[in-house]
């Protein structure tokens, strides 16, 4: 989960 | 979402454009390090593969996209379309000592040991310094354009927004990531340098240049 919220980032 | 993260990829998104604008009005990439546009380019190719994966909203889905296009578009114009102008010989930084070591890094250190995580540990490694061929070509020849320099500072300013963007994300979502973090802090130290000169300099109406 802690990916999913990192790969928001550009 | 927050104000950081906003105001950093539209400071992006405006490198980006400014970029491709001095290039097509002047009809010229001088003075543009093609080298570190080629590593850009990699850098969100090697990133935005989770386009094919994942969808995680409209406006992180079309940055994405306008970030490689232009990427590539802006390759396009300096080693095609406006080849004749580019100078290749001030462009002369050794990009396989930033790929290589950039890479081995890559696969030592990342979160979880697939290839898409580790390409993309490897494009914020590769982002962190991707701009050394363009600096490094500014220091040799002493001096670069005021569009030039607005490019530069807008891009530096991207990251150093994300920075305030992360301290945010701890505080308020208790998140962190300290890869892109550690990586986001050297990108950022790499433009101190200029970004003093920008202030100094460029902000005052002078052009850049650096005493021989």
């Amino acid at each position: 989960e802690e990916e999913a919220k990192l790969k928001d980032e550009l | 979402m927050n104000i950081f993260r906003l105001t950093g990829d539209l400071s992006h998104l405006a490198a980006i454009i400014i970029l491709l604008l001095k290039i097509w009005k002047s009809r010229s990439c001088a003075g543009i390090s093609g080298k570190s546009q080629i590593l850009f380019a990699i850098v969100f190719t090697a990133r935005y593969l989770d386009l094919l994966t994942s969808f995680i909203s409209v406006y992180n889905t079309s940055m994405k996209v306008i970030y490689i296009g232009c990427a590539y578009a802006t390759v396009y114009l300096i080693y095609a379309k406006f080849r004749a102008t580019y100078d290749g010989n001030h462009d002369s930084f050794r990009v396989e000592f930033l790929v290589v070591p950039v890479g081995g890094l890559a696969v030592l250190i990342n979160h979880t040991f697939s290839p898409l995580e580790i390409l993309w540990t490897f494009s914020i490694y590769l982002e962190s310094v991707a701009i050394l061929p363009q600096l490094f070509m500014i220091s040799k020849t002493g001096e670069a354009e005021t569009i030039t320099t607005h490019y530069l500072f807008c891009l530096g300013m991207y990251r150093t927004l994300y920075l305030f963007n992360w301290v945010w994300r701890f505080y308020f979502e208790g998140f962190f990531d300290m890869i892109a973090i550690v990586a986001g802090l050297v990108q950022t130290v790499l433009y101190c340098d200029f970004f003093y000169l920008y202030v100094t300099k460029v902000l005052k109406g002078k052009k850049l240049s650096l005493p021989a």
